[in-house]
């Protein structure tokens, strides 16, 4: 769990 | 953020005021797929719940907790007002989910996007996917009744308009961000491609002041 695939759009 | 997705995210805030709207001024949920927005709830559900373990921005982290409360606020209006429909709801919000449910959780299990095999990013996956086949029990409705009021016509054209801004978005960020999301990219278009018929009779009909009416 965690940023490993940051997704950073809605 | 650039001023695609911006609008985008302004036009799905739009999207579900109008919905909120339209059940409270006509004081009845007839003509609104529980199915559809019960799906929008498992989206935002396996999509957001990372709110809580990875940071974006304030903005980021106030937009997923909108939707989530908003999508799941929806559901119990449209449940306290079950019996208010014109027509029992039951007999033509018909569309089967399963399909949906089945093949999104297909596809993410086996094209995980950027094919990182974590729970997170697996669940992120499926969200697109289901997303982007979500309003098809709302179109069917539609599609069935053969009209609708206004306030629903807009609300399902400002969602429609959501995912459209996106996929300008991302053309943007390819290239000027140096960033592209596959699995972003195919679901939107599916999205707004699913909406493209809608799009057309709502240009033709409401645009011209006419009544909406399917064809």
């Amino acid at each position: 769990l965690g940023d490993e695939n940051a997704h950073d759009e809605l | 953020m650039n001023i695609f997705r911006f609008l985008a995210d302004m036009s799905h805030v739009l999207s579900i005021l109008l919905l909120l709207q339209k059940i409270r001024s006509s004081n009845s949920v007839a003509g609104i797929s529980f199915k559809t927005q019960a799906l929008y709830a498992l989206v935002f559900v396996t999509r957001y719940l990372d709110v809580f373990i990875y940071f974006v921005s304030i903005y980021n982290t106030a937009m997923k907790i909108l939707f989530l409360g908003t999508s799941f606020y929806t559901l119990h209006v449209m449940y306290k007002k079950r019996d208010s429909g014109t027509i029992a709801a039951n007999t033509i919000d018909t569309f089967r989910v399963e399909f949906l449910l089945i093949g999104s959780l297909a596809l993410a299990l086996i094209f995980p996007s950027e094919r990182i095999y974590s729970v997170t990013n697996i669940l992120w996956t499926f969200s697109l996917w289901l997303e982007s086949v979500a309003i098809l029990p709302q179109l069917f409705m539609l599609q069935r009744t053969g009209q609708a009021e206004s306030l629903t016509v807009h609300y399902i054209f400002a969602l429609g308009l959501y995912r459209g801004f996106y996929v300008l978005n991302w053309i943007y960020r390819y290239y000027f961000d140096n960033w592209f999301s596959l699995t972003s990219f195919v679901t939107g278009i599916i999205q707004t491609a699913l909406y493209s018929d809608f799009f057309w009779v709502y240009y033709q009909k409401v645009l011209k002041g006419k009544k909406f009416e399917l064809p």
